[in-house]
Formats: structure tokens, C-alpha cells, sequence
């Protein structure tokens, strides 16, 4: 389980 | 951060530089896609929501609202602004035959279904594919100025320089993000006719015109 995905990109 | 992933980010600010200095110095946003442009909003204003909860970077937070303001103010100039030099009738895409899969596609694959994470999985999709109604438009009119194609090829770079980034990243640091390359991929796709006429003709010095 991903629940805490972090989108560090733009 | 590495030297791909800094370059796209800087070829992404140096298009809409272009994009804005061309409906300046031409007065007008002739030929320019305003559902293009108003699709980009909505991407930025999906993806870049996480400013009010998540904390990367000041980098990250100060581009963000950098493309959430610039989109928006790119939106008012065709919109108001440089209305009268804005003709309907060439952009004529549907934009709910993009807008509408894209959300059932966030919907099904996504990293976790909740509402953060398939607003930020629809402005992946639906980044990917929003440069439609613009090459639509130029299909439509067979042609572009020089300066809206430079606005393109800055776009395209752009995207197209995420790609050795994902590939760095995952020699590096292991990390792969498998919604982003997929739509990164399909992304730079779009731009291949494109590029092909604008290194042959445009950086030859020709006009940007399509075979009829």
C-alpha cells in the first residue's frame, strides 16, 4: 500500500 | 534534483517566457490554443494543490505558484486581453474527449485512491495530452509563426528531458514512478511530427508550414 505517495517532481 | 530534471524545468519557464513575449510584441494570441491554455490551468491547479499540505522544496513551492500565476495570466491574456485577435473557429477540439477520460483514467490507475492523489494523477494524464487542441489548431491552419513553434519546441524539450531524468533517478535512487514515465512518454510522443518539422524547417531558417 502507497498511502503516503510524496511527488517531489513538477 | 539533477542536470535532466533542472534543464526541463527551466526549458518549461523559458516556453512560457516565449508564449507570453510573443503575445506582447505581436499584440495579439493569434495562434495560440486558448483550450490549451486553459487545460494547463486545470492541470496546475490539480497537481500543484499539494502546496497547502506537502512541503519538498523551496525550489518546488516557488515554481509552483510560478505555473499556477503564469497559466493563470496566460489564460487572461487571451482571454481578455488579446480577445479580439483570438479566432474560435480554428480551435475547435472537444476538450471533454480529453478531459473526461483522463479523469475515468485517474480513477482506475492511480497510487492510492484518495482525493490528493487522483487530482494529481488526472493533471498527469491530462498533461500529457493537452497540447491537442494546439497541434489541432496548427493541423487546421497548416502553419505557425516562428515564435509560437519556439513556444512548442521549448514545451516539448521540456517533457522530453524528464525522460533521462526518470532513467537517472532510477539508477541513482531506485525510485521509479510508473504514472509519470508512462504519460511523460506518451507526453514527448505527441511533439515527434512536430520536432521533425521544426528542425527541418524552422531552425533552417523557413517558415513553420505543414504539407498540405
Amino acid at each position: 500500500d502507497e498511502g503516503n505517495v510524496v511527488h517531489d517532481e513538477l | 534534483m539533477n542536470v535532466f530534471r533542472l534543464l526541463g524545468d527551466l526549458a518549461h519557464l523559458a516556453s512560457i517566457f516565449i508564449l507570453v513575449h510573443k503575445m506582447h510584441i505581436t499584440r495579439s494570441c493569434r495562434g495560440i490554443s486558448f483550450k490549451t491554455q486553459a487545460l494547463y490551468v486545470l492541470v496546475f491547479l490539480t497537481r500543484y494543490l499539494d502546496l497547502f499540505w506537502a512541503w519538498i522544496s523551496w525550489y518546488n513551492f516557488l515554481m509552483k505558484i510560478f505555473f499556477i500565476s503564469s497559466s493563470c495570466y496566460i489564460l487572461y491574456l487571451v482571454h481578455y486581453r488579446f480577445r479580439p485577435t483570438y479566432d474560435p473557429s480554428l480551435d475547435t477540439f472537444k476538450v471533454e474527449y480529453l478531459v473526461g477520460p483522463c479523469f475515468v483514467l485517474a480513477l482506475i490507475f492511480n497510487y492510492h485512491f484518495d482525493f490528493s492523489e487522483i487530482l494529481w494523477t488526472f493533471s498527469i494524464y491530462l498533461e500529457a495530452v493537452a497540447i491537442f487542441p494546439q497541434l489541432f489548431m496548427m493541423q487546421r491552419t497548416g502553419e505557425a509563426e516562428t515564435i509560437t513553434t519556439h513556444y512548442l519546441a521549448a514545451l516539448g524539450v521540456y517533457r522530453a528531458l524528464y525522460i533521462p531524468n526518470w532513467i537517472y533517478r532510477y539508477y541513482t535512487e531506485g525510485t521509479v514512478d510508473p504514472i509519470a514515465i508512462v504519460a511523460g512518454i506518451v507526453q514527448t510522443g505527441l511533439y515527434l511530427d512536430f520536432f521533425y518539422v521544426y528542425v527541418t524547417k524552422v531552425l533552417q531558417g523557413q517558415k513553420f508550414e505543414l504539407p498540405a
